[in-house]
C-alpha cells in the first residue's frame, strides 16, 4: 500500500524487488507502521553532504553536523578535479532521501535527520577521526562511515589511540549514555585477497560491520570475506547486475540522482538506515543490543559457495556474508520487544610468550588456553559476543600467515586469511584479529590457535613470539539465549508493532557537550588588555576635563530653595517604586513653584554664574 | 597572537602532538587542566589548541603554521619530544601523521 511519486523509486529494487520478490530489505511493511526513523539522526562522516539538494534539504541535520576539513559547522562538499566528493550525499540519500517530493528517490529511514561530518576532504589524522567519533554525540545517534584503510590487501591498520579512545567514549557516553552506533563498510578488497579482519575499524566490538551482497544473492567480486562481520545488505554487482538508486550531488558533472551507487559503501548506509528504524521503536537499545539483534534476526539464505556454520548458539554465519542478510521487518520488530542485555563481562588472559617457530604447511603451531569457571567468575562471563586475540609475530613475508582460532565448541573462524600481496616483512606487532563466530557460545573452556605459513620455503621461519586472548560477553546463559530466540520469533508476526503496545525504556544520562567557545583565551586577554587600557584612559579624559573646567565654572548651588517637581500622581497611588526626577530642569520659577506641592529642599545661595539667567529647578 | 582555530584546524604542512595528560578533570578543575596544558605546550615551544574533541585530558598542541625547512621541523620535534617525554603530568604523546583513508 505504500506508494512513492518520487520518479526514480520503482527502480530502488533494494526497497522493493518487484523483479525479484525477496532480494530487498523488506522495509515496505514497516513504513506501513508508521515506522520511518522520526525522532532519530544519522550522521555521515565522509567527503561532505549536499544539504541543500532538494531530497536532503527537509531531512537535513545542521545541529548534529561539522566540516573538519574547513574548520565550520557547514558540511557543504567541494567540487574536485575528479569529481568526486558526491560519495557522502550518495550515501546521505540511502540512508534519509526525501518520498513523495517528485525529486529522484526514497531513503530508508526516510523519516529521520540526516548530519553531515565533511572529514575525508583533505589531511586526516587521528585527532580528527577522534574528533569526529564524537562529534554531537549526543545529537547524532548513528554514525555511518564508508571508509576505511586501504583496501589494496596489504595493509595493516586502523583507528590509532586517540580514534580507538573516542569510539570507547562513543559507546560509554553517546546518545545519553545508550552509546553511538558505528556502523562501517567491511570494504573492496575482495580482488585483491584482502580480509576485514586486517581493518581496525571493520574488527572492532564497537562497530557494526556491514559487507555486501548482489541483487542475485552472491558475494559481489569486491567483497572480503571476515571472521568479524556481522552482516549484509544489497549493493552493486558486476556490470550486469543494477547498483544502488539514491540521491546525488549537483554540482560539476552530478545530477542530484544516480543510479551507479555500489560497494560496500552502498551497504553501509542501508545498514545505518535500518538501525534508525530500530531506534525509532525503541529508543533506549544500547549499542551491544543493536549488535545483538541483527546476530539473532539476520537470515541465512541458499548460497552454494558460502560457508555457512551453525555455531553451538544456534546462529548460522559465514565468512562471505556474516550471519546473513539484513531485514528490516525482522530488526524493527526484535527492537520493539527486546529488553536489555546484561552489562559488558570481558576476560582478558595473561599474556603467553611462545617464543616458537610457525613451520610451514601442512604442518601447523598450536597454542592453547583454557579459561575455567573461577577465571570467569569476578565477571560473571557466562556466554560470547566478540573474541579478540592479540599477537606478536615476526616474519619475512606476512601474507603467507595464516590464523585460524578455535573457540570451546570447535567452531573455527579464520581470523587471518592469507594475503598474496602482502610482502610486508615487519609481521605483526601487538596487532588485534577478532571474530563473531562464537556468539552465544559458553565462554568457558579451551581456546586453540593455529598458526602455520602457507608461503614457500625459501624464506626463513617465522616466529609467534606472544599472544593473549580477550573475551568479551554477558551474563547470559546459553539457556536464556534459546529463550530470547524463542521470544523473537514470536514477535516476527508484527503482532506487536503497534503504538498500542511499548515497553518502557529508562531515561538516558545529561551529559554535556565541549562547548566550543567562539572567543579563544588569547582573544580574550587581548580584549581585556584593550578594556583596561580605554578605562585608563576613560577615568584619564575625564579627569583632564573636570579638572581644567573646574577653574571657571560656577559652584552648582541654585538661587533659591531647592523644590521637588510634582510627582505624577498616578505613580504614587499606584505604588511605583521608582521615581525618576531630573537633577535639573530648565523652568519658569513661577511656574515650577505654582506646581511644586513637596517638601523643600535647602540649599545655598547660587554662586554668580547663575544669577541672571533661568533658574534651576533641583 | 598565534591563531590554532581548535583542534578541528588543520595546520597545513604544520607539526603537532596529541597528548593525554594525567587525571586532571573533573568538577572545577578543567580550568587547572587547561592552564597546565598551556604551559605544557609552552615549555614544548608549541602552542595548546585545546582539547581533542570530547576526550578528558587529552589534548592537541599544535606548532604555529608556517612552513619549515627539515632541520627546522627536526629541531623543533627533538625539542618537543624531549619536554613530552619526561614531563611527569605526560601519560602519553604521539606526533600526529597523516592517514591514508579510501572512500568504499
Amino acid at each position: 500500500s505504500v506508494h512513492f511519486n518520487d520518479p526514480k523509486y520503482p527502480q530502488q529494487w533494494h526497497l522493493n524487488n518487484w523483479r525479484s520478490p525477496g532480494r530487498d530489505i523488506n522495509v515496505t511493511g514497516v513504513w506501513e507502521r508508521n515506522v520511518t526513523g522520526r525522532g532519530v539522526t544519522v550522521v555521515v562522516v565522509d567527503d561532505g553532504v549536499e544539504h541543500t539538494i532538494q531530497d536532503i534539504a527537509p531531512n537535513y541535520s545542521p545541529e548534529g553536523s561539522y566540516d573538519l576539513n574547513s574548520n565550520d559547522p557547514d558540511p557543504m562538499p567541494h567540487p574536485d578535479a575528479e569529481n568526486g566528493n558526491h560519495h557522502g550525499t550518495r550515501c546521505a540519500g540511502e540512508i534519509a532521501a526525501v518520498p513523495n517530493n517528485s525529486f529522484c528517490a526514497v531513503g530508508v529511514a526516510y523519516g529521520s535527520r540526516i548530519a553531515g561530518i565533511r572529514l575525508l576532504d583533505g589531511p586526516l589524522t587521528d585527532s580528527m577521526e577522534a574528533v569526529a567519533f564524537n562529534k554531537h554525540y549526543q545529537i547524532n545517534d548513528i554514525y555511518s562511515c564508508s571508509w576505511g584503510p586501504d583496501d589494496d590487501g596489504k595493509t595493516v591498520d586502523g583507528p590509532h589511540q586517540l580514534g580507538k579512545a573516542a569510539l570507547q567514549h562513543g559507546v560509554m557516553a553517546g546518545r545519553q549514555g545508550f552509546g553511538s552506533i558505528f556502523v562501517v563498510a567491511s570494504g573492496n578488497g575482495g580482488q585483491h585477497n584482502d580480509n576485514c579482519n586486517y581493518d581496525g575499524y571493520a574488527n572492532s566490538i564497537y562497530t557494526v560491520t556491514i559487507g555486501a551482497v548482489d541483487e542475485d544473492g552472491r558475494m559481489p567480486f569486491y567483497a572480503e570475506e571476515c571472521a568479524s562481520m556481522l552482516a549484509v545488505t544489497f549493493s552493486g554487482g558486476d556490470k550486469m547486475l543494477r547498483s544502488i538508486v539514491t540521491t546525488d550531488w549537483d554540482l560539476q558533472k552530478g545530477t542530484g540522482c544516480t543510479e551507479g551507487h555500489t560497494g560496500t559503501s552502498a551497504a553501509a548506509p542501508l545498514a545505518a538506515g535500518m538501525i534508525a528504524l530500530m531506534l525509532q521503536v525503541r529508543p533506549c537499545l544500547t549499542w551491544r543490543d543493536v549488535q545483538h539483534i541483527i546476530v539473532f534476526t539476520a537470515t541465512q539464505y541458499e548460497d552454494r559457495h558460502a560457508d555457512w556454520i551453525t555455531n553451538e548458539a544456534g546462529f548460522s554465519h559465514s565468512h562471505q556474508h556474516g550471519f546473513g542478510l539484513l531485514k528490516a521487518w525482522r530488526l524493527v520488530n526484535a527492537a520493539k520487544i527486546w529488553t536489555s542485555v546484561p552489562y559488558l563481562a570481558s576476560y582478558v588472559s595473561p599474556v603467553l610468550k611462545e617464543n616458537k617457530a610457525i613451520p610451514l604447511s601442512p604442518h601447523s603451531l598450536e597454542v592453547l588456553w583454557n579459561v575455567s569457571r573461577t577465571d570467569l567468575a569476578m565477571s560473571g562471563l557466562q556466554t560470547l559476543e566478540h573474541v579478540a586475540v592479540t599477537v606478536s609475530i615476526t616474519h619475512p613475508r606476512r601474507g603467507s600467515l595464516e590464523l585460524r582460532l578455535f573457540c570451546p565448541s570447535g567452531m573455527m573462524s579464520l581470523i587471518g586469511a592469507p594475503r598474496s600481496m602482502d610482502s610486508d616483512p615487519s609481521g605483526f606487532e601487538d596487532w588485534t584479529f577478532s571474530t563473531v563466530r562464537c556468539w552465544g557460545e559458553r565462554a568457558r573452556g579451551s581456546y586453540r590457535l593455529v598458526v602455520r605459513d602457507v608461503g614457500d620455503e625459501t624464506l626463513p621461519a617465522g616466529t609467534l613470539h606472544q599472544w593473549r586472548l580477550t573475551l568479551y560477553g554477558s551474563a547470559w546463559s546459553p539457556g536464556d539465549i534459546r529463550d530470547r530466540q524463542r521470544l523473537l520469533e514470536d514477535a516476527m508476526s508484527g503482532k506487536y508493532l503497534h503504538d498500542g503496545f511499548s515497553l518502557p525504556c529508562p531515561p538516558g544520562l545529561r551529559i554535556p557537550e565541549e562547548v566550543a567557545y567562539p572567543i579563544t583565551p588569547n582573544t580574550l586577554k587581548t580584549l581585556v588588555l584593550v578594556g583596561c587600557f580605554a578605562a585608563f584612559w576613560t577615568v584619564y579624559y575625564v579627569l583632564e576635563v573636570y579638572l581644567s573646567q573646574r577653574d571657571v565654572a560656577s559652584p552648582p548651588v541654585c538661587q533659591r530653595p531647592c523644590r521637588w517637581l510634582p510627582r505624577s500622581r498616578k505613580a504614587r497611588e499606584e505604588g511605583a517604586e521608582l521615581e525618576s526626577v531630573p537633577l535639573c530642569s530648565s523652568k519658569d520659577p513661577v511656574e515650577a513653584e505654582a506646581e511644586a506641592a513637596g517638601p523643600v529642599i535647602a540649599a545655598a545661595a547660587p554662586g554668580p554664574g547663575l544669577r541672571g539667567r533661568e533658574e534651576q529647578v533641583c | 597572537l598565534p591563531r590554532t582555530g581548535g583542534p578541528e584546524a588543520r595546520s597545513p604542512g604544520g607539526l603537532s602532538w596529541a597528548v593525554h595528560l594525567d587525571n586532571l578533570e573533573g568538577k572545577g578543575q578543567e580550568e587547572t587542566a587547561e592552564q597546565k596544558a598551556d604551559a605544557l605546550a609552552r615549555a614544548a615551544g608549541l602552542v595548546n589548541a585545546g582539547r581533542i574533541g570530547e576526550l578528558q585530558g587529552h589534548y592537541l598542541f599544535v606548532h604555529p603554521a608556517g612552513h619549515h625547512s627539515d632541520q627546522q621541523a627536526e629541531a623543533i620535534r627533538q625539542q618537543a619530544e624531549a619536554v613530552l617525554a619526561r614531563h611527569e603530568a605526560v601519560h602519553w604523546h604521539s606526533e600526529q601523521k597523516l592517514l591514508k583513508r579510501a572512500k568504499r
